[in-house]
């Protein structure tokens, strides 16, 4: 299963990811 | 042959009755058939512009009944298991899928009846703190990719993408069939005034939106601990500020995500492995204004079929969730998969997923949530409250 975000954001949004980075639910995932 | 027709006598007799009503039934029936017929043959186009294409491997999995695999897994799955072998078989699972069981809420092994019951299992109390971020992960897993939306595409591995509007049912080909069903707000976990946070405290709404100076008054119940009721109180206001904020953002109209001026659209995929906790959570402090769910092919998710099958995000099973939050649109959409076919949204329980009436065509039916709450034009879902989650099969 997967899940999938599409989000507007200002566009200076980060994201704090890496491509495979292992994630738990409540993680920051950008600022 | 003459004077058989000449002197034969003709002798009229009633139709029996019974004869009469066959004769009716299977005109009808030869009806129902030929309707069926050509509501299936309509199917059939919309369908082909959903093939999946790819290397041998997806030819392989697209010719096998994915959707009836799924739901014989799940039925399978859903089979008690004796008590005496619940510890080990799930001990057997966690080993082979790296499951945590140390941070089950339940630990009893013997509690969960089944693999199902099991896969579902919850978390125990402060095992996932959610980050102070404006955006959190909405679930465990794995990130597959992420970045900006160009041109209404998205990346599904580089130089490989599939349409946004294909994904969220904007584009004219998953329009057709559109069923629109009127949200049942008595289904709605949210009373037009008043809402439970994920502590199950009751605020009243007028509160959370400033009517009140004091939101943290109308706290109904607490926590036994000081602690926990202080960082409780804490959220409460946090939230309150929030919900003004997303009171006042106007819906995006259609939801056709045209970004603000300095605006732009982003996206995340994250891929849930067996082993891993399958609820997933709100990433954001965002108004839920409408769902679609698609009834599509049930193909693996993993990784390795990302890579080989073109438009598989668009091609499976999902339910697409779209609203707002503070900078503007947004939306959530749990894709499905073999092994976990149905999808569960906890305030939508209208919505049934993975059924064998439903046809992989790429269609999708419609549901608005307005009516949750008229000042906010939806549902609002906090940072971190549970959303939903996979079952198996």
């Amino acid at each position: 299963s997967t899940v999938v975000l599409v989000f507007e954001a200002p566009s200076n949004f980060k994201f704090t990811l890496e491509q495979g980075q292992k994630v738990k639910m409540g993680q920051a995932i950008g600022t | 042959l003459f004077s058989a027709w000449k002197d034969t006598k003709v002798k009229w007799t009633p139709i029996p009755v019974g004869l009469g009503i066959g004769f009716l039934c299977f005109l009808q029936y030869r009806r129902v058939v030929k309707r069926e017929r050509e509501r299936l043959d309509g199917d059939e186009v919309v369908r082909r512009k959903y093939v999946a294409s790819g290397p041998w491997q997806v030819h392989v999995a697209a010719a096998l009944p994915l959707r009836s695999m799924s739901r014989l897994w799940g039925a399978f799955n859903s089979i008690n298991i004796p008590e005496f072998l619940r510890p080990a078989g799930f001990k057997l699972y966690s080993w082979i899928f790296g499951c945590n069981l140390d941070e089950m809420k339940v630990k009893d092994l013997k509690a969960y009846p089944n693999l199902s019951a099991f896969f579902y299992r919850e978390l125990e109390e402060g095992a996932r703190p959610v980050a102070d971020a404006p955006l959190v992960s909405p679930s465990d897993g794995k990130v597959l990719h992420f970045g900006v939306v160009e041109e209404r595409n998205i990346e599904q591995i580089k130089g490989v993408t599939y349409s946004l509007d294909a994904l969220l049912g904007m584009d004219n080909n998953s329009t057709r069939a559109i069923e629109n069903v009127r949200f049942d707000p008595n289904t709605a976990a949210v009373e037009e005034e008043e809402f439970a946070n994920v502590n199950g405290i009751n605020y009243s709404l007028d509160d959370m939106l400033g009517s009140s100076d004091n939101a943290v008054k109308t706290v109904s119940s607490v926590g036994p601990d000081g602690l926990a009721r202080e960082a409780k109180d804490e959220r409460s206001n946090m939230e309150s500020e929030e919900l003004v904020r997303l009171a006042d953002i106007e819906p995006s109209g259609d939801l056709s995500h045209r970004t603000k001026p300095g605006n732009s659209l982003f996206f995340a995929v994250i891929y849930l492995a067996p082993g891993d906790y399958h609820r997933f959570h709100s990433p954001a402090d965002w108004v839920v204004q409408m769902r679609r769910h698609f009834a599509g092919e049930l193909f693996s998710v993993s990784p390795y079929f990302v890579k080989l099958l073109e438009n598989l995000f668009v091609l499976n099973e999902r339910v697409v969730l779209m609203g707002k939050w503070r900078h503007g649109f947004f939306s959530m959409i749990p894709v499905g998969a073999t092994n976990v076919g149905s999808i569960k949204i906890n305030f939508d329980e209208a919505l049934r997923t993975n059924r064998k009436e439903d046809l992989a065509t790429g269609t999708y039916t419609e549901v608005s949530y307005k009516s949750a709450s008229k000042r906010l034009g939806g549902k609002p879902v906090c940072r971190g409250e549970e959303v939903g989650g996979f079952y198996l099969g």
